[in-house]
């Protein structure tokens, strides 16, 4: 997966992801089995209560919890991926054995969603709640200067990376590895997405220059199933089915 | 990782999205929040469940692949349904309607649901 959160000149925050899902789980055609089942599966959701927008996701259909989402004129979630060896295992493992302190974490990107009112209560939510697995959230708020990757362990927030426009830091931007180390080489999108991002540069950032930087191999892969768009001001939420023509990376 | 023509020079004028990455708009439904949480995902999951179907079916097949007894898929269905009550309210109860419309078994459903943490492993 590939998130991001950018400022443009204005101050409008711009969120977007490429959901990439279904490694190792089947490759026929010269695609991942798992993804292409999955791509049918991809609906937008206009969460409502009293008959208006609570928040809006996109979703696989069957699965309740949340992995992209905006609250209108509040904040915008993404969560990608993590691995550790203090991995989901352990926290399944407690789980089955009655330890049921943590949360499951669709869940509470869902919860966050739902109730959360504000960039900093989302954030304190998602930096402080106990996990069963660790993971990226990647949020972005409706201020400028409100944007953050949180590095979750299971148990904790490890170097919150926050935008810091002063400092030139106009984008933040995730895959599937600690901001703070270096990709493994064999799966290395961060550094291809940043050079088209800062190609682009912070005068030209939009939600059509964003949507290139996330159509460009490697970040665009065999793994990829959609691309969501997202502006907090506007309440504006998009999404597209992707493919990835050959020759394309596996992931 | 510049490994053309695997990696390429950055995209422009693609958006909005037409061509070979692009294989389709995204369908918008709406989840009412005050219905009964079991009710909440019926239209959604009326019209995809053919595809629910066959996303469950290829996990299935995968499981089958390690274990070719089956039985991986048996304590799927067997035994996941008996931590439903486990998993907060209310997605534990979307997730019950979940299977009760698409007809997809209970456990499936619930590891759908549960996936990420268990793909951790």
């Amino acid at each position: 997966c590939t998130s991001l959160v950018a400022e443009d000149p204005a101050g409008n925050l711009i969120h977007a992801r490429n959901l990439d899902f279904g490694l190792f789980m089947g490759w026929k055609n010269k695609s991942w089995v798992m993804t292409e089942k999955l791509k049918p599966l991809v609906v937008n959701v206009d969460f409502r209560r009293n008959n208006r927008t609570v928040f809006k996701s996109t979703n696989f259909a069957g699965y309740v919890g949340m992995l992209t989402g905006l609250r209108p004129q509040m904040f915008t979630l993404t969560m990608n991926e993590r691995f550790t060896l203090d991995g989901g295992y352990i926290g399944i493992l407690e789980w089955i054995l009655g330890k049921r302190n943590g949360i499951w974490m669709s869940f509470l990107t869902r919860s966050v969603l739902e109730n959360a009112t504000s960039y900093a209560e989302a954030k304190k939510q998602l930096s402080d709640t106990k996990l069963l697995a660790p993971a990226y959230f990647i949020l972005g708020g409706n201020q400028t200067g409100e944007a953050c990757i949180i590095t979750r362990s299971r148990t904790q927030s490890i170097h919150p990376l926050e935008l810091d426009i002063q400092q030139g830091r106009w984008y933040v931007l995730e895959t599937n590895y600690d901001h703070w180390k270096p990709p493994l080489f064999l799966d290395d999108r961060r550094t291809p997405a940043m050079k088209c991002m800062n190609q682009t540069t912070q005068s030209n950032i939009s939600v059509k220059t964003v949507y290139d930087v996330l159509s460009t191999k490697p970040v665009l892969n065999k793994l990829t199933t959609y691309t969501t768009l997202m502006e907090v001001a506007s309440g504006k939420l998009e999404s597209f089915i992707r493919d990835c023509p050959n020759p394309c990376m596996p992931w | 990782q510049y490994v053309p023509p695997y990696t390429e020079d950055c995209r422009t004028g693609m958006y909005p999205p037409e061509g070979p990455t692009f294989k389709g708009e995204v369908p918008w439904y709406t989840v009412d929040l005050d219905l009964p949480p079991s009710k909440r995902w019926t239209d959604v999951i009326t019209d995809k469940k053919n595809n629910m179907e066959a996303m469950i079916q290829a996990i299935k097949d995968l499981a089958d692949a390690f274990v070719p007894s089956g039985k991986l898929t048996d304590l799927v269905d067997r035994d996941l349904p008996l931590m439903v009550d486990t998993l907060p309210y209310p997605f534990n109860e979307e997730i019950k309607g979940v299977a009760a419309t698409s007809g997809v078994p209970l456990g499936e459903v619930i590891l759908f649901n549960i996936f990420y943490e268990v793909f951790t492993v």
